[in-house]
């Protein structure tokens, strides 16, 4: 773990020795690698460590005589900055309030969408599902069966463009009481041009209230990648993290908050639909430190 | 990176973030050392000499090209595994087109009986591919499945036997065991079987993959890698560290979402590719 190995960084100057830079140094290279081995983006990491060592200085370290533990607290407190969010996230009455979903293949939207609905009916909402993957094979079909196990009606049709669909959805959750609308996107790669206007269309024409981008928590240095062409076509509100039961450390999380200032609000924590909870920063950054 | 410059610190220093941001983790850090003691002692001056360097320092880990072959007494067997939303199902359908396109005989065990819609998902692609579906009732037991499956694929003389499993995580024990005992049932219909067991990779995962590939590897006799959505940015660098760590080969890559959007896979070009 990262305890240790700055434990044992510092050991030797324990023993009565004064710290230099240059055991400063060695302890934020432990850093380093720990922040790599997460799947913290190389950039990122970077700018983290930087951020360490400027406090590391300010907090006169060099002559702590607990440096290690000084400096995980250091490394602990700006990664909890790094995610967490000043700005609660509050779901509102917008008669009827929006959200969409969008992401990479395979991420977990569908799954979410259920789970998100689910919560919100929990809460005392009126939740409708729109089951606006239209290529995926039995997509509308796996929506429609997370909608039965949770007694939550989706909204399904063919022959109709995904932004079409996801337009008539508002009036049709009005006149049925349904006071949130939630799109579920089919899954497509930032890079395909034709699929990433197709979002900003259905983006357009929904006029969601929350744009969640939903990332696989197990995601590597390509989440700066994916993360950036979504915000950029979408402006995200915020990020829900999925299958974060595995054990992965999750440094998705950090790089992009980083890179596009969308916080994660929540997380995924299992395939039933009561396995999605609120995101806590300082959680994430102890599981992120390992 | 221009070509024939002499090479710097600098370059080595950006060919490293080159090589970490493609996924290629601690790999990239020992090849970049590599790098720098072999331009030390001059062995290599320029940008050239680097690039050709590091492309045969990936080709090197990467081992022989290798292939899926159909084995033994038919029905080969190829059991399909992997985390949750890897691409297991549509590599099943992609494989199986691969082999119906050839006139062979396919049979899908539907094994996947617990997430929403999964085998109707796979009943589609086994009609677009012209395979035959064999699938139990939602929540049957994947063992069970599997056996029908084998059992048809072997009564109806089928050349290979595509089984798909549930995704799941390798922190999920009983999961993991649910995995052994239907490679075992596989096993005790068909000898030998599963002849072959594909773990499906997402090509976004960072160095998870490494404790994916050992914790299945473990579960399941794993023979081989499929990396999907690598038609994506993402580089797959983390198939180099489950080759040297593992022993892995990656024998398919998944280039696309549709039936035809599967290639064998070739070292040479994902070195290169990881320079892109
Ligand atoms: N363990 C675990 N599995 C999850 C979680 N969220 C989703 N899954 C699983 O991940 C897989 C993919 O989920 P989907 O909801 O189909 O993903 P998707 O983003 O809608 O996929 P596409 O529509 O094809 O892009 C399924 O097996 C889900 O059960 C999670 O938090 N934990
Ligand atoms: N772009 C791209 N998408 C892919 C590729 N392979 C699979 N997908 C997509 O990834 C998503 C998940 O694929 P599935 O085949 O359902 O994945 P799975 O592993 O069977 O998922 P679970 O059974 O839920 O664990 C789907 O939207 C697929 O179309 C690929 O090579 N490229
Ligand atoms: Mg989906
Ligand atoms: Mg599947």
């Amino acid at each position: 773990s990262i305890n240790q190995n700055l434990q044992k960084v510092f050991a030797r100057f324990q023993r009565g020795g004064k710290l230099t830079d240059g055991n400063i140094q060695d302890g934020l290279r432990e850093i380093r690698q720990a922040l790599l081995d997460a799947d913290v983006h190389f950039k990122v990491a970077k700018d983290l460590i930087d951020e360490v060592t400027n406090r590391a200085v300010g907090e006169k370290v060099i002559e702590s005589v607990t440096p290690a533990q000084q400096i995980i607290k250091i490394f602990h407190d700006v990664l909890t900055a790094a995610m967490a969010s000043d700005k609660p996230l509050v779901i509102g009455q917008h008669g009827p309030t929006v959200i969409m979903l969008a992401g990479l293949q395979g991420s977990g939207k569908t799954t979410t969408a259920g789970k998100l609905a689910n919560l919100l009916k929990k809460r005392g909402r009126q939740p409708l599902l729109v089951a606006a993957d239209l290529q995926r094979p039995a997509a509308i079909e796996q929506l429609k069966v997370l909608g039965q196990q949770l007694g939550i009606p989706v909204l399904a049709k063919t022959g109709v463009t995904p932004p079409d669909l996801c337009a008539e959805a508002i009036p049709f959750a009005r006149a049925n009481g349904h006071d949130v609308v939630i799109l579920d996107t089919a899954g497509r790669l930032h890079i395909d041009e034709p699929l990433m206007q197709e979002v900003a269309a259905v983006k357009a024409r929904a006029k969601p209230h929350h744009v969640f981008f939903v990332c696989d928590a197990m995601t590597g240095q390509d989440a700066v990648n994916s993360a950036r062409a979504f915000h950029e076509r979408l402006a995200l509100d915020g990020v829900i993290l999925t299958k974060l039961d595995g054990d992965t450390r999750g440094g998705a999380a950090i790089s992009i908050r980083h890179v596009t200032g969308a916080p994660v609000r929540f997380v995924g924590l299992g395939e039933k639909l009561d396995q999605l909870e609120e995101f806590h920063a300082d959680r994430m950054a102890s599981r992120v430190l390992g | 990176l221009s070509i024939g410059r002499d090479l710097d610190d600098e370059t080595l220093d950006r060919l490293e973030e080159t090589l970490y941001t493609a996924d290629l983790g601690p790999s990239a850090t020992a090849m970049i050392e590599k790098a720098r003691k072999a331009y030390k002692l001059r062995e290599i001056k320029t940008t050239d000499d680097v690039m050709v360097f590091l492309r045969k320092e990936i080709e090197d880990r990467l081992g022989e090209r290798s292939e899926l072959e159909l084995r033994g007494v038919p029905p080969t067997v190829v059991l399909m595994v992997g985390v949750n939303g890897s691409g297991k199902t549509t590599t099943i359908a992609k494989l199986a087109r691969h082999f119906t396109q050839q006139g062979k005989k396919v049979v899908i065990g539907a094994g996947d009986t617990f997430r929403a819609a999964a085998a109707e998902q796979l009943q589609i692609w086994a009609d677009r591919v012209g395979a035959t579906l064999v699938r139990g009732k939602a929540g049957a037991d994947p063992a069970a499945v599997a056996f029908d499956a084998a059992e048809k694929a072997a009564t109806e003389k089928a050349d290979v036997l595509l089984v798909d499993t549930a995704g799941r995580l390798v922190t999920q024990a009983h999961l993991m065991q649910e995995l052994s005992k239907i490679s075992r049932v596989l096993g005790k219909r068909i000898p030998g079987a599963p002849h072959d067991v594909l773990l499906v990779l997402d090509a976004t995962t960072g160095q998870n993959a490494i404790q994916q590939a050992e914790k299945f590897k473990a579960a399941v006799p794993v023979t081989g890698l499929i990396v999907a959505k690598l038609d994506g940015s993402a580089k797959g660098g983390a198939v180099v560290g489950i080759r040297e760590r593992v022993g892995l080969p990656v024998k398919f890559i998944g280039v696309g979402e549709k039936a035809d959007d599967l290639e064998p896979f070739d070292p040479k070009e994902f070195a290169r590719s990881m320079f892109e």
